[in-house]
């Protein structure tokens, strides 16, 4: 769908385009390490797909385990948030504004600021 | 800035690329305008060139709009969620989802939440067409994400650092620096 402008997008379009892919999100905020709660394997899927989980398995739970605390840390370094490993509000609000598809880890390095973090405490050498 | 793994980039010997657009999608002259003016950030700042061709298979960059699965295995979903994708040198595919509402003049006067700018997500695919990855730093055009509503077109320094390692700079700039930061557009409602 193309538009000069806002303005000309038909009304009858606008109800149909408001809920975006990742809406359900908004139920994780204030999930920590050790709960279980649903909602919580789609996103350890959106995190796989960007690079965050490795390629164990795709058959997520809904436990909220040590990958994903790691995930979420990393996550938060990449975008600049407060490394808590938490869902806090601030980190699933930047979890549901829409992105490029393209991994922000990907083959499990990356020159983001995850990745020098993790080169400056030794855990992987950057490039 | 971050590059691929391996850092790909074109070769010397390709630095004049041409890019044409799917043919199925029977884009207007104003949708092809704005990825002309998306190149034109890139080239600004680097010795690349950028032409467009009549001829989708021959070109260097492949740009097309599709939703859902369309066969790359990076499935698009749906309304705002990913925007788009593309893959680094040599392989030159660019693919924006299909499903969103695409502003292609005029992205201030937002009265919808999920409007996106169509260049500002094309710069962004362009720098991975030329070997970017993504960047923490956020005014950066290789930030990750973009809010709706929001229009993000001129590279930021940590853009230029970055595609001027892999490319050097533009032998036609009359200054060593390039074109000012200090005018940047980068505007919206939100």
């Amino acid at each position: 769908h193309f538009f000069p402008n806002v303005s000309s997008i038909p009304p009858s379009l606008l109800p149909n385009i408001t809920a975006g892919a990742w809406d359900s999100f908004n139920n994780l905020s204030g999930c920590h390490l050790g709960q279980k709660v649903p909602g919580i394997s789609k996103l350890k899927n959106y995190f796989h797909y960007f690079g965050y989980i490795g390629n164990i398995s795709k058959n997520f739970t809904d436990d909220y385990d040590d990958a994903l605390e790691t995930a979420v840390k990393n996550y938060q370094l990449n975008f600049n948030l407060n490394a808590t490993g938490e869902l806090d509000e601030s980190t699933v609000k930047q979890i549901l504004k829409p992105r490029c598809g393209v991994a922000d880890i990907v083959n499990g390095s990356s020159t983001m600021n995850s990745g020098k973090a993790a080169s400056m405490t030794g855990h992987t050498v950057a490039h | 800035y971050s590059f691929f793994p391996g850092t790909p980039r074109w070769p010397r010997s390709r630095r004049d690329l041409t890019y044409a657009f799917e043919p199925r999608n029977q884009l207007t002259d104003d949708v092809k305008r704005v990825f002309t003016n998306a190149f034109a950030r890139w080239s600004e700042w680097t010795p690349l060139t950028f032409t467009e061709s009549n001829n989708y298979n021959t070109a260097d960059l492949k740009i097309g709009f599709y939703g859902g699965n369309h066969g790359d295995g990076e499935d698009f979903d749906g309304v705002l969620g990913t925007l788009a994708h593309a893959f680094a040198p040599p392989r030159g595919l660019l693919h924006l989802d299909s499903d969103e509402t695409w502003i292609i003049d005029d992205v201030f006067a937002s009265g919808s939440p999920s409007a996106m700018d169509l260049e500002s997500v094309a710069v962004h695919e362009i720098g991975h067409l030329l070997g970017l990855g993504h960047s923490s730093v956020e005014d950066a055009i290789m930030f990750p994400t973009i809010s709706s509503g929001i229009r993000k077109v001129e590279l930021a320094r940590d853009d230029v650092e970055g595609i001027q390692v892999l490319y050097g700079t533009n032998p036609d700039s009359n200054s060593t620096t390039g074109p000012s930061f200090g005018e940047r557009e980068m505007s919206g409602a939100h």
